[in-house]
């Protein structure tokens, strides 16, 4: 089988610039420039090899996800990558980890939630990588539902200081990438008590580990919550669990952008509006979609290219066989995920541009269109997330049985994908979300 | 759906819903498979087909003493109006998007046929709602089929170059059935060899529990 030749037949019989349609994926020749710049970077150096994760034990991973996350933050400083250069680094290597967390939540938690003060102070640790972040939200009894968390932060006058305590299994914090064996630190979510009265949920940075030889500190308990589905996969990541027993922090750790406890014990509401809040879950849920559409662009090349390679009947007296890419049969399931990932990564874009649109109306105070924004991104992480998840399968199922093994990317592609599926929100509660907007319009 | 009456115009994403009166009550114009091209033909029909959805599940919630109970009751048939409504989306984005100037031989074609094809394609796969709420007939449903086969022609010649436009190193793709070289079957052998099962050709557990069973 000469595949060198079929893909260059394939590549000849294109009907378009290419390199213009690269820009046009990219989003403009800027974002392609570096995403081709950083690609090959990671690409080219052996520190970043992920052929032989599917053999590797749970703890030969992890320790390996380790190296390489290390080696590229070595990288990082040697190169003098930008913020920008750094985020796609870490993205083309490829292997969920620590980092992920510490870079995609903990760091903005603290620039959306924290004061100035606060976010001096706690940013310029983490910026370094002198501390180690993660977001504790999700518990074992509640994953989605904030509502329900149970761990308490009950302020205590006396001693200025919040007691972070877990009353209950269910209110373990559990699930947190990141917070089972590196984090030095958490943002915790819990219950704000103050003169006897609840205010509901609040953000509070807890330390978990010494910084001098990371043991758990007294009332702590943490671990990894266990392996998780496929073979490599997220296993690189120690999701972990999390129990306080009475942790005292000092009250300046609430996060006290948007509400405040005095000395005193007094609560008080900043005069920052909470619907920043849900300006934030607009952009996490934007990065989902973008998230989307580039795991179901994964896929499709790796269904496409192949169905191009494989043949399978059609062959009389003696001829070659048929390339499957040229059975309707298959277009029919192939083309509308190709489709799709184009869709996504269009709809992706929009968003963006939604998100700086809903910021810039948070600013002048104009929340008018939130209530809009916050449905419609709901509603697009469930579809976009179900209908990758599915796509994936679909992709893995167009490579015939080949698509089974760990090798072809799938396997691991759908183990890695899957969680979006239920992160930020289930799905189908997300889509009752969009529902109950709508039935108000 | 409940303020459409109120004079106060819904925004964003639901601002179809200020057309409810037409959008209720029009009929598709498609006559030939190439109608089915036209972005204003597509657009009018998934957004009937959202707001038809959705002035459904109201008049039926209406029908409950208790809206809340009336929610989760209906709970399904509001999660198909809210996929309706975000698919909707998808699509004018991608529509818009065919709005703007894109430079490069032959790079808009390619993608006003994959903006038809995704379309389509729900259309297809949602022809329940299409057809149940009245938005499109039996026979304009067929001549969109006759469309989406025509446009998969068209994509065919441009399939793996429009894959190569993602820029994906072999590295992040991973994957030895999507190699940029096609070059497949011997990298699939060398991946089996890898396999710490092949590092012996005997396998460990041969002399404990294989030959026992042979020579028992």
């Amino acid at each position: 089988m000469e595949g060198d030749d079929h893909l260059a037949d394939e590549r000849n019989k294109a009907e378009f610039d290419v390199d213009d349609m690269k820009i046009v994926w990219a989003g403009s020749r800027h974002a392609f420039e570096i995403s081709d710049r950083i690609s090959s970077l990671v690409a080219s150096d052996s520190f970043f090899r992920k052929d032989h994760r599917g053999v590797l034990s749970r703890k030969e991973l992890f320790k390996n996800t380790l190296k390489k996350a290390a080696h590229a933050w070595k990288r990082i400083n040697e190169l003098r990558l930008s913020e920008e250069d750094a985020s796609r680094l870490r993205f083309f290597m490829d292997e969920p980890s620590f980092v992920d967390l510490h870079w995609g939540m903990f760091v903005p938690a603290i620039k959306g939630q924290g004061t100035e003060e606060q976010q001096k102070k706690w940013l310029t640790m983490a910026n370094r990588m002198e501390i180690i972040g993660c977001y504790a939200q999700t518990e074992l009894g509640h994953g989605s539902n904030v509502q329900g968390l149970e761990t308490t932060a009950t302020f205590d006058p006396k001693s200025d200081e919040f007691v972070i305590h877990s009353p209950t299994l269910t209110s373990a914090k559990w699930w947190p990438g990141g917070l089972g064996k590196v984090s030095t630190h958490a943002v915790v979510y819990a219950r704000l008590i103050t003169d006897g009265e609840d205010y509901g949920i609040h953000g509070f940075i807890v330390q978990l580990r010494s910084l001098d030889d990371h043991s758990p500190l007294p009332g702590i308990t943490v671990g990894d919550i266990g392996t998780k589905f496929g073979n490599g996969a997220y296993n690189s990541m120690d999701n972990g669990f999390l129990m306080f027993d009475h942790v005292r922090v000092p009250r300046d750790q609430m996060l006290m952008r948007l509400s405040k406890v005095t000395r005193e014990g007094k609560y008080m509401p900043s005069d920052v509006p909470r619907q920043l809040v849900y300006g934030t879950m607009v952009f996490v849920r934007q990065k989902i979609v973008a998230g989307a559409s580039v795991s179901l662009s994964r896929a499709v090349c790796i269904a496409t290219r192949y169905s191009a390679v494989r043949r399978q009947f059609g062959s009389q007296n003696g001829g070659r066989e048929t390339q499957v890419i040229d059975y309707k049969t298959q277009q029919n399931r192939l083309f509308p995920l190709l489709a799709s990932a184009y869709a996504f990564r269009f709809v992706g874009e929009w968003l963006k541009w939604l998100y700086s649109d809903v910021t810039q109306r948070l600013q002048a105070n104009d929340f008018s269109t939130l209530p809009e924004a916050h449905a419609c991104t709901a509603g697009l992480k469930s579809l976009t997330t179900s209908a990758t998840a599915d796509g994936i399968e679909e992709c893995r199922k167009l490579c015939g049985g080949h698509g089974y093994l760990w090798c072809s990317g799938l396997p691991e592609l759908f183990a890695v994908y899957v969680p979006a599926c239920t992160y930020e929100g289930d799905n189908v509660v997300l889509l009752l979300q969009v529902a109950r907007f709508l039935m108000k319009t | 759906v409940s303020q459409l009456g109120s004079g106060k115009p819904p925004v964003g994403t639901t601002a179809y819903m200020a057309r409810a009166e037409h959008l209720l009550r029009c009929r598709s114009g498609v006559q030939r498979a190439e109608d089915w091209l036209k972005p204003s033909v597509v657009m009018e029909a998934f957004e009937a087909r959202s707001i038809r959805m959705a002035v459904a599940c109201a008049k039926n919630l209406g029908k409950f003493e208790n809206p809340e109970q009336g929610f989760a009751e209906l709970s399904s048939d509001l999660v198909e109006a809210a996929v309706a409504h975000c698919q909707l989306i998808v699509v004018s984005k991608f529509i818009e998007k065919l709005k703007e100037v894109i430079p490069g031989k032959g790079v808009k074609k390619q993608l006003e046929n994959l903006c038809y094809v995704y379309a389509l394609y729900l259309m297809h796969k949602h022809l329940g709602d299409f057809l149940g709420m009245g938005c499109i007939t039996s026979e304009q449903a067929s001549l969109a089929n006759v469309q989406i086969r025509s446009l998969y022609s068209q994509v065919r010649p441009n399939a793996v170059a429009l894959v190569d436009a993602f820029n994906y190193t072999d590295h992040y793709l991973g994957s030895v059935l999507g190699r940029y070289d096609g070059n497949v079957y011997p990298k699939l052998f060398e991946e089996a060899w890898k396999d710490p099962l092949n590092d012996s050709v005997v396998p460990d557990g041969y002399h404990q529990y294989i030959r026992p069973l042979l020579k028992q």
